[in-house]
């Protein structure tokens, strides 16, 4: 049995160990509730830069 | 399946065609000897119906057929660890690693299509392997095999030089191999054997005549009722109801030399010509050979070089390494699936279970070129299915567990598992069996921006549709629309991310919801129970995923939109339940439903 999740266009950002594995047409074990990947949404937070660290010259 | 495998026999009577007349095959044909092809008959060293097992090309109709190319020895000027490739078209086969020696012995063997107008100049090359330097190419040599099995020589052995391949190609060691041409007799008992195998579910070795009927009416055979009774009591000899594989192959064998009793491939559903047996047969039999990865050689490589880099050689020895288009070929080693374990971070050999390897053998070998078929066969998955669920609903079936977790000792953690052996009153009480709180912690179980897997499994995951594509879903016929259905718009998916979590059967069978959201709409679409094995996934003649039985539902999830989750039933284990519905509300780790025996 197979469990296929489609999800749209740019809405996530699959771990890349997982991406690496499936472009050599290598499968990964993995186990329920383990990483998938992060929305999108979060990865831009986290690519802003951390106010509070920031000084003005 | 070989589909563009097709082998002009006929154009053994070229000789007034001026293209012909040009070309080498030609010339080649020119140069062919019967007589030797005759005097060998004439010693007798035959196998009782007037073929050799394997021949050197005698007349000019055998000019297009199957070469066994065999990698017998080599003598090196240094000792070390040796393994040989052997290039051949598009293709490259490599041999196992011989043990440190100046005499490696490797005896493998690779079928190779012979065709008109197609390759027949075999590269071979040798490399040094240790854990020092890489697989380091030491000598090479080419031969042309046509010319080798015209050779008037008593001997099908033959010794060649091995050239350094760096100027200025001294010799730096001898190969010794063979090359024969198949009999297309001998090729055709063991097809026979292969596909009545199929329905030989217990594997020992005997069939009944139902199990030979049903079969002769899966592949859509046009033959009379009377006639496989014909067949069938000519080889049950003592009337007991009962025959063998190996007689009944042979009696189909020479059956199909008088009268074919396939109309198309049962493999890829070519129409197969009537007048045309050696193509026939030479496309049946690679059409075989690709779905077994029956043979000594691995392949997967496309070229030499590439099969040079260590990690690749690491990688084939137990994966099918997955080249663009040579998917299949490779991929269908079917007892040799390798996975990557994220947790353990190191590639672990995939073990099946038997009774799991036989469904697989009888669906796959059958299985390629199903869309094509006689929906029988579909029906007779169906069937098996729907039979292997009653029984493993029976109370006898529970004598089968621990057999079971003695097979999968290494994957079966009972100390996961929530209720003690004596709990399973069925073998599928224990096959859905529940595991207890908290052995599978959700990752960031309070942030729903983090996706979960939604089963124990293999996964691949593909940034894009059609990555997938390139990569791994090879079924011609996959499409979004055709995953999700007609009642779903896969608009919305459209080149989005896929990800595939494939279990096998040793697996805890539940899955579980990979996002937050709510389930907007669960549509269950009928189908058929194909194996969802890779072998099947990777080929071209299989849409495994899009003509599946299977349910659709869609996740609408705040913090990644639509989510389309797919549960897909394959062979015997083809009941889908779920327990969460239209409406619910459903957090991300939390139970959806299960995949159980049955049809």
């Amino acid at each position: 049995s197979t469990v296929i999740c489609v999800f749209e266009k740019d809405s996530i950002q699959i771990d890349e160990d997982l991406l690496a594995n499936s472009s050599r047409s290598l499968e990964t074990l993995v186990r329920v509730g383990t990483k998938l990947g992060l929305s999108t949404r979060k990865v831009s937070q986290t690519d802003l830069p951390d106010v509070r660290r920031c000084a003005l010259d | 399946g070989n589909g563009n495998s097709k082998i002009d026999s006929s154009s053994s009577s070229s000789s007034s065609d001026p293209d012909a007349e040009e070309s080498r095959i030609a010339r080649f044909k020119d140069r062919v000897h019967l007589r030797r092809f005759l005097r060998r008959r004439r010693k007798g060293t035959t196998n009782g119906r007037g073929f050799h097992s394997h021949t050197k090309l005698g007349s000019v109709e055998d000019f297009a057929g199957i070469a066994i190319l065999t990698l017998i020895r080599a003598r090196m000027n240094f000792k070390d660890k040796w393994l040989a490739c052997v290039s051949f078209g598009e293709q490259t086969f490599r041999t196992g690693i011989s043990d440190h020696t100046k005499e490696p012995a490797w005896n493998s063997e690779k079928k190779l299509l012979l065709e008109k107008d197609g390759p027949h100049i075999a590269r071979i090359s040798v490399f040094e392997t240790n854990r020092i330097s890489r697989n380091n190419l030491v000598g090479y040599c080419e031969i042309d095999l046509l010319e080798f099995l015209s050779q008037d020589s008593d001997s099908d052995t033959e010794e060649l030089e091995l050239l350094d391949p760096s100027p200025p190609n001294a010799v730096v060691g001898k190969i010794s191999l063979s090359c024969s041409v198949e009999d297309p007799i001998e090729t055709e008992k063991r097809f026979a054997k292969r596909i009545l195998s199929i329905v030989d579910y217990n594997e020992d070795g005997e069939l009944s005549f139902p199990e030979f009927s049903d079969l002769i009416d899966a592949f859509g055979n046009q033959v009379a009722a009377s006639k496989k009774e014909e067949l069938f009591k000519a080889a049950d000899k003592n009337g007991d109801g009962v025959v063998t594989l190996d007689e009944l192959a042979a009696l189909l064998a020479a059956q199909q030399e008088k009268e074919p009793l396939m109309n198309c491939c049962p493999v890829c559903g070519e129409a197969l010509e009537v007048s045309d047996k050696l193509n026939n047969m030479i496309h049946l039999t690679l059409c075989f050979d690709e779905g077994t990865g029956n043979q000594v050689m691995t392949g997967g490589f496309l070229t030499d070089k590439q099969a040079a880099y260590g990690w690749m050689f690491k990688l084939s020895e137990w994966a099918h390494f997955s080249s663009y288009d040579v998917g299949l070929n490779s991929g269908s080693s079917a007892s040799h699936i390798v996975v990557y374990d994220r947790q353990k971070k190191r590639l672990v050999e995939e073990i099946i279970d038997g009774k799991i390897v036989l469904s697989m053998r009888a669906i796959y070998q059958s299985k390629v070129g199903l869309t094509l078929m006689d929906k029988g066969v579909k029906e007779l998955l169906h069937s098996i299915s729907e039979k292997q669920g009653k029984r493993m609903d029976s109370v006898e079936s529970a004598k089968d567990i621990p057999h079971f977790i003695e097979s999968f000792k290494d994957q079966i953690n009972m100390n996961e598992v929530k209720h003690p052996l004596e709990y399973f009153k069925t073998f599928n009480e224990f096959f859905i069996r529940e595991l207890k709180p908290g052995v599978r912690p959700i990752a960031h179980v309070e942030c729903d921006d983090v996706a979960v897997c939604a089963a124990d499994c293999r996964l691949m995951a593909f940034k894009s549709i059609d990555d997938s594509l390139r990569l791994w879903i090879k079924g011609r016929k996959f499409s979004v629309q055709g995953l999700l259905g007609q009642d779903i718009s896969a608009r919305a998916f459209m080149d989005g991310s896929l990800v595939i979590f494939r279990l096998a059967p040793q697996d805890y069978h539940r899955f579980h919801f990979p996002v937050s959201g709510f389930i907007e709409q669960i549509v269950d679409i009928p189908g058929c129970l194909y194996t969802v094995n890779p072998i099947a996934v990777n080929s071209k003649y299989c849409n495994v995923f899009t003509e599946n039985k299977r349910s659709v539902s869609i996740i609408s999830s705040s913090d990644f939109g639509k989510v389309a989750f797919v549960a897909i039933g394959a062979t015997m284990v083809g009941s889908i339940t779920f327990r969460k519905g239209k409406g619910d509300y459903v957090k991300k780790g939390e139970e959806f439903g299960y995949f159980s025996f049955g049809g």
